[in-house]
């Protein structure tokens, strides 16, 4: 179709996948279980700490846009740090070692790892 | 997102997704795509988690992340959820956790509870089934056997409905997108049909990673918030992950 939503014909031949579609592969790490919670994600957080940022950059970018006064921010920054030692063990404890390691304020990590619920509306 | 659970002639099962996130989550002009998809998919990680040097369940997840939304446990099942929107949505929940009612779980931490600790695929569905939830989902769920494979409609605190693979009535494959599959999706978001069409085209004789990878690469299965697709199959112990954009012209979601 030349018009949204713009179906094709069922696609045949994409795999192994390349071409337009495919932005790239997926690299693997490990995560060790046996370690204590705060330490299990701080390899892989030094590697992605920076992407990590811009994409929590954005979402305050976007916050802003809608509530221009920055009051959501602090409420997250201040208000929902409180709430860490309310989540579920190991949950809040992996979620703190993921701002140690990034060095992004606790209660940003926070509301990435609970986006889904806040946006099921 | 799009979800797929089959089984092919030998009952071999695969499960399979798109991941599309960002919606209304301010618009790139310059890239003409999402914003937070697309910054999204540089946070795109495989993760082997291991206990005592030894995989323990494998996922493809968002680095800063530690819930899940797309998982296998070798050998015994796969796992992927997709949003389920509904008026009595998660922030009710949210609101209520921090009003000191907390008798509900997080989703993605029950997804990732019942990675980490469930032993079998029956054990998985009980706990997707009944545990109360803080938000309403769909949890998509294979396992290893024949017709090991359904869907789970979950409100907060019930679950609706579970669509099971059944061959002997021709379900050979079950599949959601983000709507109850007994209702119709929203018109302006079909995304089930043009998926199940080629599903049917490709038939269970040749169902395998590569039919699966091409029904999801159709469009609009494949829209601008698809971040990344995952091939499991459990019995083979294969996760494959892959980063993806649509090109112009292509469905905003």
């Amino acid at each position: 179709q030349d018009v949204p939503p713009y179906t094709e014909d069922c696609r045949s031949g994409t795999y192994p996948p390349s071409g337009p579609t495919f932005k790239g592969n997926v690299s693997w790490y490990t995560v060790n279980l046996d370690q204590a919670p705060q330490e299990r994600w701080q390899k892989l957080i030094s590697e992605k700490k920076t992407a990590l940022s811009i994409l929590i950059q954005a979402i305050k970018d976007l916050a802003t846009s809608f509530f221009p006064s920055e009051k959501i921010i602090k409420l997250v920054d201040t208000k929902l740090p409180l709430l860490i030692g309310t989540l579920p063990c190991p949950f809040g404890e992996e979620i703190k070692g993921i701002a140690d390691a990034s060095g992004l304020p606790l209660g940003e990590v926070m509301l990435f790892n609970i986006f889904y619920e806040v946006f099921t509306v | 997102c799009t979800s797929v659970v089959a089984e092919d002639k030998s009952g071999k099962l695969y499960h399979a997704r798109n991941l599309d996130f960002g919606l209304f989550l301010g618009w790139d002009v310059k890239n003409n795509s999402w914003m937070v998809t697309q910054l999204l998919r540089p946070l795109v990680v495989n993760v082997d988690f291991q206990r005592n040097g030894k995989t323990v369940f494998v996922s493809t997840s968002f680095a800063g992340y530690v819930g899940m939304l797309t998982g296998m446990k070798p050998g015994i099942f796969s796992l992927t959820m997709n949003e389920r929107f509904s008026i009595d949505g998660g922030y009710i929940g949210v609101l209520e956790w921090i009003l000191g009612k907390r008798d509900g779980m997080w989703m993605s931490f029950l997804t990732r509870s019942v990675l980490e600790n469930a032993t079998s695929y029956e054990e998985a569905k009980t706990l997707l089934s009944k545990t109360k939830l803080l938000a309403p989902a769909y949890f998509i769920l294979g396992g290893n056997k024949s017709e090991e494979g359904c869907v789970i409609t979950r409100s907060r605190a019930a679950c609706l409905d579970i669509w099971e693979l059944d061959l002997k009535n021709g379900t050979w494959y079950v599949l959601e997108t983000n709507y109850d599959h007994w209702k119709a999706p929203l018109p302006i978001d079909n995304r089930r049909d043009p998926a199940m069409k080629c599903m049917r085209r490709t038939s269970q004789q040749n169902i395998s990673f590569g039919t699966i990878y091409d029904m999801l690469s159709t469009k609009p299965v494949l829209n601008k918030l698809t971040t990344y697709t995952t091939l499991m199959s459990v019995s083979d112990n294969k996760l494959e992950a892959y980063l993806r954009i649509c090109p112009d012209p292509c469905m905003p979601w």
